[in-house]
């Protein structure tokens, strides 16, 4: 259950713009200070005390319902515009 | 507050709804709930900025169609890159201002149980719409507390005292400036005064704005679907239910109503249809039949299909105001000081009308009102409201003998504008002699 829970939080954390998406490409994997580093940022954004780590709090805020738009609009939120524009004007 | 680089480069923006909440899971919403929540949503952003929202009319099949933001209730994938997720979880989204087709376009999840004042088991539709308008004309989510563009949602608001918090109305300002004579902001708080910005290149329309509208003297006045609709030349003004105008500037007839002729400047009356809320306008000797905002393909056809001729036989060549009275379902049709009246659940969609035995009668058995009225319309409790030139008078329903009526200002109590400065008391039309008092006179 536990890492369930925290791949669960990476997710959301990617989904919301605080970590980058893990790119399969590349093999790209989250370091330990990324993911601390992107937790923090969560928790100051939601008004939580920055602990950096996944505690009773945070999971909290994480499952409460929200608008589906990211908090931090990064790179890859664009591409994702770009992407869809190229699309649409295929 | 955080902005997301991108605003809308007009402020006259237009809304409209591609579907509603599915009754099943929002079962204490209806559609004109839906759309009054939506309005006073825009309007906390309205209430602090020069935006303007004005409800368009659309067929919700056509998906270009709809204007600025469109606003729909969709399920898990919707084919936008934002697949919701089931009740709970994620809410609703809305994408930033920009010349993009889905720019200002507004998705809320209808798996939620969406809400007017509901408890705690549901989703307040106010709040969220609120924040998702947010972002539709600019805004990212803040971190700040209390703020509205807060990306959790926040529980129920009262939408009748809502008002924005600092943070958002300094970010709304920031982009589009402050309301001109509006909540002019910040004089009472220690931030520094932000510069408008720059003013914006805007489509410019022929605009005959305040003074036409304050001067009264529409052609037609038409209750349509609960809003009131006050023709001019080739402009409307458009009011809503609970009497607030959708906008100080008017409408192009042709820009909304499509299907007239080109040129049109005048519309005679104009009145929704009991049977099948089908919208008829009256122009001279022809008349439209309207399927919503757009003209019914078999149109214009002849007046003379009505069968209106006057007491001495002549065939009726215009109409001067029409409308169905709430009190018995009839339609009242007049005319150079006679009217009709028609009982349109016996009518074909096609096809010669014949008006009921006895009529035409004298427009004055309407006692207390001007008998060459410019309009009318069955209003609130169905009392009827006839109006000419800047006044109108309410006949109580079911009343037509109720000798003095007191007229009241149909600029400042339906339009929005200043009340004229004190002068005569306002006469009774058919008896210049007496005079009347209302509260200002």
């Amino acid at each position: 259950g536990e890492s369930d829970q925290y791949s669960r939080a990476l997710d959301w954390l990617s989904r919301y713009g605080y970590l980058p998406p893990a790119d399969p490409r590349t093999s790209q994997l989250q370091t330990k200070e990324g993911i601390e580093k992107a937790i923090r940022i969560m928790q100051r954004f939601g008004g939580l005390q920055e602990t950096g780590v996944l505690d009773n709090k945070t999971l909290k805020l994480m499952s409460t319902p929200r608008c589906s738009l990211p908090d931090i609009i990064g790179s890859d939120e664009m591409l994702k515009r770009k992407r869809r524009r190229r699309r649409r004007k295929r | 507050y955080a902005l997301s680089g991108l605003k809308w480069q007009k402020m006259d923006l237009t809304w409209s709804i591609h579907s509603y909440p599915s009754p099943s899971h929002s079962p204490n919403l209806n559609k004109e709930l839906v759309e009054t929540i939506l309005y006073y949503a825009f309007k906390a952003w309205s209430d602090v900025s020069p935006l303007t929202f004005q409800k368009q009319m659309t067929n919700s099949r056509d998906s270009k169609a709809g204007g600025d933001i469109r606003v729909s209730f969709a399920q898990m994938l919707h084919e936008d890159g934002y697949p919701f997720d089931g009740r709970g979880g994620t809410l609703a989204h809305a994408f930033f201002p920009g010349l993009d087709e889905v720019s200002g376009d507004t998705h809320f999840d209808n798996d939620e149980m969406w809400s007017f004042r509901g408890d705690s088991s549901s989703t307040d539709l106010f709040t969220v719409a609120v924040h998702e308008f947010g972002h539709a004309l600019g805004l990212s989510h803040s971190s700040s507390d209390p703020s509205i563009m807060r990306p959790y949602y926040q529980g129920p608001a009262d939408m009748n005292d809502f008002q924005l918090a600092l943070d958002d109305r300094v970010a709304i300002q920031q982009l589009y400036g402050v309301k001109e004579g509006g909540q002019g902001d910040d004089a009472d708080h220690d931030i520094p005064r932000l510069p408008s910005p720059p003013p914006t290149k805007t489509t410019q329309h022929s605009e005959p704005s305040f003074p036409e509208r304050c001067q009264g003297g529409f052609d037609a006045v038409a209750n349509i679907r609960g809003e009131v609709f006050f023709f001019k030349g080739e402009h409307f003004w458009r009011v809503n239910q609970k009497r607030s105008l959708w906008s100080l500037n008017p409408t192009l007839i042709k820009n909304f109503w499509i299907g007239l002729p080109p040129g049109t400047n005048k519309i005679d009356a104009v009145y929704e249809r009991k049977s099948d809320s089908r919208i008829i306008f009256f122009i001279g000797s022809q008349y439209w039949v309207f399927i919503d905002n757009k003209a019914m393909g078999d149109y214009p056809r002849p007046l003379s299909e009505w069968g209106m001729r006057t007491k001495s036989g002549v065939p009726v060549d215009r109409v001067d105001a029409a409308f169905i009275w709430a009190h018995n379902g009839k339609t009242y049709l007049f005319s150079g000081g006679e009217f009709w009246r028609f009982d349109e659940s016996k009518a074909n969609e096609l096809g010669t009308r014949h008006p009921d035995q006895g009529y035409p009668r004298d427009s004055s058995l309407w006692e207390g009102v001007p008998p060459d009225m410019d309009d009318v319309i069955s209003w609130e409790q169905g009392d009827a409201y006839f109006f000419k030139d800047n006044q109108y008078w309410v006949l109580k329903s079911g009343g037509l003998n109720q000798d003095i009526i007191t007229p009241k200002s149909t600029a400042v109590e339906w339009l929005w504008c200043p009340a004229p400065p004190m002068t005569s008391a306002p006469t009774n039309p058919q008896n210049p002699k007496e005079c009347s008092c209302d509260v200002r006179g």
